[in-house]
C-alpha cells in the first residue's frame, strides 16, 4: 500500500 | 535509524570536517571545486528549509543546521576569505548542465500531492542535483591529474556516505517496509559516479601513493 513518504532521512 | 545510517551521516560530517580543515591549515582552497560546493549549499538550503515548519528529531534538526550552515561557511572560505588560491580557469564544468535537468526531473518525478507542492518538487530537486554535485570536483581532478592526500579523504568519507546509505535503504526495506524510489535510485547513480575514484583511492592512496589518474 502507499503511504505518505515520511522524509526522517538527511 | 539504523547503523548504516547513522555511519553514513557520521560520514557526511566528517566530510565537511576535513574539508574545513584542509582549507583552514593550507590556507588554501587549492584542488577544490568552487562549483560543487556551491552546488552543495544549494543542495542543502532547498532540502532542509523544511526545518522551520518540520520536526522529525533533535539529531534531524541539528545535523540539517549542520549542513546548511557548514557549506555556507566552506563557500565564504573559497569565494571570500581565501579567494586568491582559487583558480576558476580549472573548475569549468558548466552548472546549467546540472541544475536544469534537476529542475525539470523535479518537476515531473516528485511526491506532491494537493497539500504540498513546492516544498516537495524542491525536495526533490536537491535529491537530483545532489546526486550529480561532485561532478565538478571530480572533473576539476580528472583535469589536474592528482589531489592532495586531504583531498582524496574528504571525498572518500564524502563518497563512503552515500555508499552506507545502499545498505541503510534494504535494512529498511526488511524491517519496515521502508521504499524511497526517488531517494534510492539517485542514491544509486550517486554513488556509481565514485566508482573510479574508490578504485584508485584503495589501490593508491591507502597504501601511502600519491593520488594520481592515469595518463
Amino acid at each position: 500500500e502507499q503511504h505518505k513518504h515520511v522524509k526522517d532521512e538527511l | 535509524m539504523n547503523i548504516f545510517r547513522f555511519l553514513g551521516d557520521l560520514s557526511h560530517l566528517t566530510s565537511i570536517l576535513i574539508l574545513i580543515h584542509k582549507i583552514q591549515t593550507s590556507r588554501s582552497c587549492r584542488g577544490i571545486s568552487y562549483k560543487t560546493q556551491l552546488l552543495y549549499v544549494i543542495v542543502f538550503v532547498s532540502r532542509y528549509l523544511d526545518l522551520v515548519w518540520t520536526y522529525v528529531s533533535l539529531y534531524n534538526s541539528l545535523m540539517k543546521l549542520f549542513f546548511i550552515s557548514s557549506s555556507s561557511y566552506i563557500l565564504y572560505l573559497i569565494k571570500i576569505r581565501f579567494r586568491p588560491t582559487l583558480d576558476p580557469s580549472i573548475d569549468t564544468f558548466s552548472l546549467p548542465y546540472l541544475i536544469i535537468p534537476a529542475a525539470i526531473l523535479s518537476l515531473i518525478f516528485n511526491y506532491a500531492d494537493e497539500k504540498a507542492w513546492l516544498s516537495e518538487v524542491l525536495w526533490s530537486f536537491s535529491i537530483y542535483l545532489e546526486s550529480v554535485a561532485i561532478l565538478p570536483q571530480l572533473f576539476l581532478l580528472q583535469r589536474t591529474g592528482e589531489a592532495e592526500t586531504i583531498t582524496t579523504h574528504y571525498l572518500f568519507a564524502l563518497g563512503a556516505y552515500r555508499a552506507l546509505y545502499i545498505p541503510n535503504w534494504i535494512y529498511r526495506y526488511a524491517t519496515e517496509s521502508f521504499v524511497d524510489p526517488i531517494a534510492i535510485i539517485s542514491g544509486l547513480i550517486q554513488t556509481a559516479l565514485y566508482a573510479d575514484f574508490f578504485y584508485i583511492y584503495f589501490t593508491k592512496v591507502i597504501r601511502g601513493q600519491k593520488f594520481e589518474l592515469p595518463a
